[in-house]
């Protein structure tokens, strides 16, 4: 142990370990918490090549590789519960994206939210069990958060009670979504849907992409990956591009909005259910934006403690980096919001999870609200991580450039949060609405 | 600077400062609100964040009603007042993030993790105002000398804060494997595993790249 570290622990004025128990909501939680990390990070099966020196393409294999051994461990070790899943899953792939993220993060939970009880059935239950491995395709080419622009569309046929789906131009076809590429067997397709003659707007659809057997794409389905990105590298963020698909009338999503055998419209109880996912994810990314910050304080706080650099006072021994003012001032304010974006993070779930029980009973009236605040709260905290990933990177000096600091990862991996699930800028502009609204 | 208040004449880019002994001090302009802020209280920050957002607020609705009386339809009365929008947004954002962080002090019984934590939070508040001071000081809602206390009293956060620093980091709990990084690893020994991370670099599984023999011995025997 560095000599330093050693003087910085004994110097702490609270015991940590108290502290450690409030992040994860209680001490019962931190040992489970642990108890998951231990399974994962002591498992042969988990061990991996350091992502750092490996091409792309050794990148995704490897990914799938642990993703198809966790959800084999997951089963053997009976955990369902939706938080130790996802303790699993970060401990799987350290905070990094994987092939599976949109079949847990989106693909179950729309499902779940929006399924009829015959759909839960069909789909839902395979998907569980991996069977069908689905992503979540909203996104287009040339439409990303102005949800209305989207141009797909889903047009009901009464004759054969089928739906088929188009992209109509070269701007609709499906873009980015997570798993498309190369992973996925079925997706979620917001379309436009049109029946007797009329738009009703975008709904979703279960759209299978590929053969069960062969996981070759089927007849009127073009997907793909869309190539290098920033970062997310073990992602196949792909493209969809859907020429007259037919599915049944079935596979729409009709537990809100219902299209009958005869093509009449049943509108949905309020508009913003389609949203759900949407507004879920946000409020996990608040969390996602404190863990982020959180990471990259550690490091470069750690690194500020051991790292001795000039001199404050001529002759004296180099003092370390962490007793430079400008260091000081550079870092603890990001602490501070690593703090408090955590406390945001859990408050966000929190009230997510006690508003869609509100729904589940039929009572709409805070969604509103959570719409707006999920809105603006991600763009608020998304927009501050990204800037001050950067500031952690640079405080460690020419080391935070090496991709050893990790800082440069956590950098790329996490920057898409302010363009992705909804651009910031339109996101705070829809809080703006609220708030002249009200 | 101490040239210049020492008398001498400085020239070029800096000569400014040849004004700086004989400036005169400007009248501050009186706040349009009297200022009740405690900067040392959590509450009182509070309330000032929520006065900044209702202000903001307030300065982005009547912007629209502005662009309405021009005659302008509502959307475009929208695009001309996107700007107050999103300040409007931020600032009720940040309000509610403060909000919520001194909510949170108040569900902590163990007096030392909720002192550390209260400086924490007391840190982010007023960070965020000198961050943003132009708003709090236009709005009246805090006056010239107090964002200059503000200042000051951060810089005594800073060194109440940096013995727990490290510890603070700790709390988070990250273990080595998935914080997968060399500089912030828990025992501190970055030096020795830096160099051993870069010995497997692909470029160095064998002593001489084949890049070696293809392009530059060729090379030279033809310089």
């Amino acid at each position: 142990m560095n000599p330093d570290i050693i003087k910085e622990r004994q110097n702490a004025t609270f015991d940590v370990e108290k502290l450690t128990n409030i992040l994860d909501g209680g001490p019962e939680k931190t040992k489970r918490r642990r108890e998951i990390e231990a399974l994962v990070l002591s498992d042969p099966d988990f061990k991996e090549e350091d992502p750092n020196f490996l091409s792309r393409s050794e990148r995704y294999d490897q990914a799938v590789r642990k993703s198809a051994q966790m959800i084999l461990k997951l089963r053997e070790y009976g955990i369902a519960d939706p938080e130790e899943i996802y303790c699993y899953k970060t401990s799987v792939h350290p905070d990094r994206p994987e092939p599976l993220d949109l079949h847990l993060g989106m693909f179950l939970p729309t499902l779940l939210n929006q399924s009829t009880p015959e759909q839960m059935d069909r789909f839902f239950m395979p998907a569980w069990n991996l069977e069908i491995i689905g992503t979540y395709a909203q996104t287009e080419m040339g439409h990303g958060t102005h949800l209305r622009g989207l141009e797909t569309t889903a047009t009901y046929d009464p004759a054969t009670q089928e739906f088929v789906l188009n992209s109509p131009t070269v701007s609709s076809i499906k873009w980015w979504p997570g798993g498309l590429g190369k992973t996925s067997n079925h997706a979620i397709v917001l379309a436009q849907l049109y029946t007797q003659g009329n738009c009703h707007g975008l709904h979703a659809f279960i759209v299978p992409i590929r053969d069960m057997s062969t996981h070759e794409p089927l007849p009127g389905i073009v997907v793909g990956d869309i190539g290098p990105k920033f970062g997310f590298n073990e992602v196949d963020n792909g493209f969809l591009k859907l020429e007259n698909v037919r599915i049944p009338r079935e596979n729409m999503l009709m537990k809100y909005a219902k299209v009958e055998p005869d093509g009449t419209y049943v509108k949905p109880p309020s508009a913003k259910l389609t949203y759900g996912t949407m507004v879920f994810i946000r409020s996990i990314i608040v969390g996602e934006s404190a863990r982020a910050l959180a990471k990259s304080c550690t490091i470069a706080i750690r690194y500020s403690a051991v790292r001795h650099q000039s001199e404050i006072r001529p002759g004296e021994p180099e003092p370390q980096i962490l007793d430079y003012q400008t260091q000081q001032y550079k870092l603890f304010p990001l602490l501070a919001m690593a703090y408090a974006f955590t406390f945001v993070g859990q408050y966000m779930k929190q009230t997510y999870h006690r508003i869609s029980g509100d729904i589940n009973q039929g009572d709409f009236s805070e969604l509103p609200e959570l719409h707006a605040l999920s809105a603006g709260l991600k763009a608020f905290t998304t927009w501050a991580t990204n800037a001050a990933i950067e500031v952690c990177r640079m405080s460690c000096g020419g080391h935070g450039y090496s991709r050893s600091s990790a800082l440069p990862d956590i950098y790329v991996e996490f920057t898409p949060t302010c363009t992705y699930e909804g651009e910031n800028t339109v996101m705070m502009l829809q809080t703006a609405r609220y708030l002249v609204k009200s | 600077y101490r040239q210049a208040k020492d008398g001498q004449q400085l020239s070029g880019i800096v000569s400014y400062l040849n004004e700086a002994e004989h400036r005169r001090v400007q009248p501050q302009p009186v706040a349009a609100r009297p200022t009740v802020v405690d900067i040392n209280d959590l509450a009182s920050l509070v309330e000032v964040y929520k006065l900044r957002a209702a202000i903001l607020v307030e300065l982005a609705a009547k912007s629209i009603q502005q662009e309405l009386q021009r005659r302008k339809s509502q959307e475009d009365a929208w695009n001309n007042s996107a700007i107050d929008l999103v300040r409007a947004s931020d600032a009720h954002c940040h309000y509610v993030v403060v909000k919520l962080f001194t909510d949170k002090l108040g569900e902590i019984g163990d007096t030392a993790v909720h002192s550390v934590l209260s400086t924490l939070a007391l840190l982010y508040a007023l960070h965020g105002i000198t961050q943003n001071s132009g708003d709090f000081l236009q709005a009246g809602l805090l006056s010239v000398p107090q964002v200059l206390l503000i200042s000051v009293r951060i810089k005594e956060l800073l060194a109440q804060l940096r013995p727990n620093a490290v510890v603070l980091v700790d709390a988070f709990d990250f273990h080595d494997k998935k914080l997968n990084s060399v500089l912030g690893r828990y025992d501190g020994n970055v030096y020795e595993n830096l160099f051993d991370w870069a010995r497997r670099s692909p470029l160095n599984s064998t002593e001489v790249h084949d890049s070696f023999h293809k392009y530059l011995k060729p090379l030279r025997s033809k310089l």
